[in-house]
């Protein structure tokens, strides 16, 4: 990637504890327009996973772009993502610089 | 309870 180009990494996490054990702010119309990661929860699947830290933006859940939802929508996807039963594990598309992409 | 602050939303999952 150019050097003014953010660098996106696709984390898989695999539905290991009860709950996903992350929490989120921001979302379209925010001062933060895609939802970051403020807290990530010690034994929740998230934790286990060991790679979503606090900070990162969420860009994609499971391949669908929280660009232009706000908060209560994100937060909706995310929390369908994880208790699906489709899948066993949560797909996010994450990045670490807190940019309007 | 004021409404509150759009901005400051938080969810836990």
């Amino acid at each position: 990637p150019g050097l003014l180009e953010p660098t996106s990494t696709l984390v898989r996490v695999p539905k290991s504890a009860s709950t996903l054990g992350i929490a989120i702010e921001g979302g379209a119309n925010t001062r933060q327009p895609l939802p970051r990661i403020v807290t990530i929860q010690r034994g929740g699947s998230a934790h286990n996973c060991g790679q979503l830290k606090v900070g990162q933006i969420i860009l994609e859940v499971n391949g669908v772009s929280l660009r232009g939802r706000e908060h209560r929508d994100a937060a909706r996807l995310i929390a369908e993502a994880f208790k699906t039963k489709e899948r066993d594990h949560v797909d996010f598309l994450v990045t670490e610089f807190n940019v309007a992409l | 309870s004021p409404p509150k602050d759009y901005e400051d939303e938080v969810t836990f999952f």
